[in-house]
């Protein structure tokens, strides 16, 4: 029996409707210690990971006697948990050898209960191993600024050059109509810690990334105040949204190379 | 012109 109580179904639809465009099935495996989802996109270039861990605060209850995967529409459950309210609770159900996901919405003041079963699919997806990286260097901001970076510049290019240096961030593009470049500076005298910019800087990183897979992934902006960006040169780029009593999403895209 | 690479070479098979 797997059982998931998630507190609030609205980080659920966030989620879901993060990676919908780009990805369309996906397994949830699910285990004791939580949800994982790993999935690439059909040309290989993005891949999403999510982590929500069952010991912390975010789920209620969390039971799960043993390891199932639940392959699923995301297009099919985003539809599903649009008939969830936002501060529904929301509950994922699922027998141990599962042809259905059974979906329980509870209201606030549990006046309405509802539920929708979905059939789950037999997804063949390759697993791949992530492997442990130090990377050259760390960029923390706010996410609503990186999705304005990434909206402004795709109007210009496809493809933005992230050069990270002792002093902050710069974000070019340079298309056959114009270019446009955004600087960042790291700031120390922001008062919130979500608004701040800051560069952990191993070594500098000068790394060209397609705008219309950042884009798609700032859907994930309404999960967290901030995002890091993770980069080594010649290596994919992590983007990672902290979700709040739960975990994790992070996002890989593999740099676009010269010639 | 820049060309745009592929995960898999990346990340290990499990």
């Amino acid at each position: 029996m797997f059982e998931a109580k998630m507190l609030q179904s609205s980080v659920l639809k966030k989620i879901i409707e993060s990676l919908k465009d780009l990805f369309a099935d996906a397994n949830f495996d699910c285990s004791s210690s939580g949800i994982t989802l790993q999935d690439m996109d059909s040309s290989h270039v993005a891949l999403c990971y999510l982590k929500l861990r069952s010991d912390e605060e975010g789920f209620e209850d969390y039971r799960c006697d043993r390891n199932i995967t639940l392959g699923v529409n995301l297009g099919l459950m985003s539809k599903i948990l649009k008939c969830a309210g936002n501060d529904d609770v929301v509950t994922l159900r699922a027998e141990d050898e599962p042809n259905i996901l059974t979906f329980i919405f509870d209201s606030k003041n549990s006046e309405r209960v509802s539920k929708y079963d979905i059939k789950l699919m037999e997804i063949d997806s390759e697993l791949l191993g992530i492997p442990d990286t130090d990377y050259s260097c760390v960029v923390k901001m706010p996410s609503h600024e990186f999705q304005r970076i990434c909206s402004n510049l795709s109007q210009l290019g496809d493809s933005v050059t992230i050069d990270c240096h002792k002093e902050g961030v710069d974000f070019k593009v340079a298309g056959e109509q114009g270019s446009g470049a955004i600087k960042l500076k790291q700031t120390t005298s922001v008062d919130k810690e979500e608004d701040q910019v800051t560069v952990q800087l191993n070594e500098p990183v000068t790394q060209s990334f397609a705008l219309k897979f950042l884009c798609a992934f700032t859907k994930a902006t309404s999960l967290s105040d901030t995002v890091n960006l993770s980069l080594t040169q010649d290596t994919p780029v992590v983007v990672e949204y902290p979700i709040a009593q739960h975990g994790y999403l992070r996002f890989y895209l593999a740099p676009k190379i010269e010639e | 012109n820049k060309l745009q690479a592929s995960l898999n070479p990346f990340f290990v098979h499990k």
